[in-house]
């Protein structure tokens, strides 16, 4: 599982 | 995008709009705590730099946009238009106690060492306790007006409706960030109390007065 490195949530 | 990752963004919009309006036509900001506004404003402004460094969708920036400018309306009203109705003698939490062990532990508990990287942990940690001055200024007054109970019920649902986005990324994207799941965690837990007289009683039509 993996912390993407681009946050898309607000 | 999921369900409740669009629920909870329109719940949060919800929330600011709630409450900016309430100010503006009552011409009044009383019963709101100006304290954790500008923890608010301040949120939006550290976790939203990224706004010049990476594009993620029209709906990402224009949102990111709406929050700050209209978090900074918020404090602008209370602290300058509308000031004369400010509560500031109930509004008595000291914001410092907040944002320093919140500074601290984005420093040591962060995801990446980086100037952003920090400021984004920061604004989760201290977005997970900005509420605090205003719930404890209704604990203070002992009641809160129904507007504000509505602007507090849609802006805990939010992050509420957060955690059962994390739910449905973790199984159906493999996407987990621990640390945003356990502020998250922190932050709906300090609305419990909330929830629980908003729905006993706001819901009933009654106002929100705490027992004595």
């Amino acid at each position: 599982r993996k912390t993407p490195e681009k946050k898309d949530e607000l | 995008m999921n369900i409740f990752r669009l629920v909870g963004d329109l719940s949060h919009l919800l929330a600011i709009f709630v409450l900016l309006l309430k100010i503006w036509k009552s011409r009044s900001c009383a019963g709101v705590s100006g304290k954790s506004q500008i923890l608010f404003a301040l949120v939006f402004i550290t976790r939203y730099l990224d706004l010049f460094t990476n594009f993620i969708s029209v709906y990402n920036s224009l949102m990111k946009v709406i929050f700050i400018a209209s978090t900074v309306a918020t404090v602008y009203l209370m602290y300058i238009k509308f000031k004369a109705t400010y509560d500031s003698n109930h509004d008595t939490f000291r914001i410092e106690f907040l944002v320093v062990p919140v500074g601290g532990l984005a420093f040591l508990v962060n995801h990446d060492f980086t100037p952003l990287e920090i400021l984004w942990t920061f604004s989760i940690y201290l977005e997970s306790v900005a509420i605090l001055p205003q719930l404890f200024m209704i604990s203070k007054t002992g009641e809160a007006e129904t507007i504000t109970s509505h602007y507090l019920f849609a802006l805990g649902s939010y992050r509420a409706l957060y955690l059962l986005n994390w739910i449905y990324r973790y199984y159906f994207e493999g996407y987990f960030d621990l640390i945003a799941v356990v502020a998250g965690c922190v932050q709906t837990i300090l609305y419990c109390d909330f929830f629980y007289l908003y729905i006993t009683k706001v819901m009933w039509g009654k106002k929100l007065s705490l027992p004595a």
